[in-house]
């Protein structure tokens, strides 16, 4: 199955 | 000091009607820029950028940077008080407690003001970094919300995949499954009802519908929307608004265990 990725995965805080 | 006046009103509530489900709180950041906002829902799968630049508005006074707790669904109901050609203004003093969105009738035969409290948030920001895109897919924005709309009556999920033959929107449900096709078209009277698909290289991602379907409350803001994907990366989708912004809603996308 596929799993729910989230944005701060992705992007980092600044 | 800060005095926004915008002409054209009625976009900022197509703004806020397109942001108000899917973020409860956020701070509207003012600067000599623009007026501009990120925030992510709350359980971090999407987030949402907008951005409203200075030179749109009629009037922009941003004396110093600020920033504007708000809300969002109580300034969308303050902003539903305002007609569809009203003009706007926000009005905030540096160290305000409140903002105050006034509204002018075309014809200045009538003239309201609403104050809303403001309130202290805690938000993170985060850094999107300029990414090289497989695929860049324009359509027309009404379309893209028929079809997420659509998929979401059979599945959970959308498989969007960008090949030569053009953009695939699928879903698999306990019903059955579901397939549409739409292919680069660019012989259309309107350029409005155009598909233009720019392919590096094929790229299938998954993605759950209900945000796709919140993100197209965004489509009486623009005829067209930008979903721009690449593997393994959020996708985005883009409205403009006017000639003076754009919100960009970003979606993490599902992936294999």
């Amino acid at each position: 199955g596929s799993k729910q990725s989230t944005i701060t995965r992705f992007f980092s805080k600044v | 000091m800060l005095e926004l006046r915008l002409v054209q009103g009625g976009l900022l509530k197509k703004v806020l009607d397109s942001l108000k489900d899917l973020v409860n709180d956020a701070n509207f950041d003012c600067s000599a820029t623009g007026f501009s906002l990120q925030a992510m829902d709350s359980s971090h799968v999407a987030l949402v950028a907008l951005l409203l630049r200075s030179e749109g508005f009629e009037h922009y006074r941003c004396d110093r940077n600020l920033s504007l707790g708000m809300n969002l669904s109580n300034m969308a109901k303050m902003l539903k008080c305002a007609g569809n050609d009203d003009i706007v203004t926000i009005k905030a003093d540096d160290a305000a407690d409140s903002v105050t969105f006034m509204f002018e009738s075309p014809n200045q035969d009538k003239i309201a003001d609403f104050d809303m409290k403001l309130m202290d948030i805690d938000s993170e920001h985060l850094g999107i970094p300029e990414a090289e895109f497989q695929a860049i897919v324009r359509m027309p924005s009404a379309e893209f919300a028929r079809i997420c709309k659509d998929l979401s009556t059979i599945g959970d999920t959308v498989v969007i995949s960008v090949t030569k033959e053009g953009v695939k929107f699928s879903t698999r449900g306990d019903i059955g499954t579901a397939n549409i096709v739409c292919r680069h078209n660019t012989s259309v009277d309107k350029p409005e009802e155009a598909t233009i698909i720019e392919m590096e290289e094929t790229v299938s991602l998954t993605f759950a519908l209900r945000y796709m379907n919140s993100f197209t409350k965004a489509t009486p803001l623009a005829n067209q929307v930008t979903i721009s994907l690449s593997s393994d990366l959020p996708v985005v989708v883009e409205y403009k608004v006017a000639e003076m912004g754009h919100i960009r809603f970003y979606l993490a996308p599902k992936i294999e265990e």
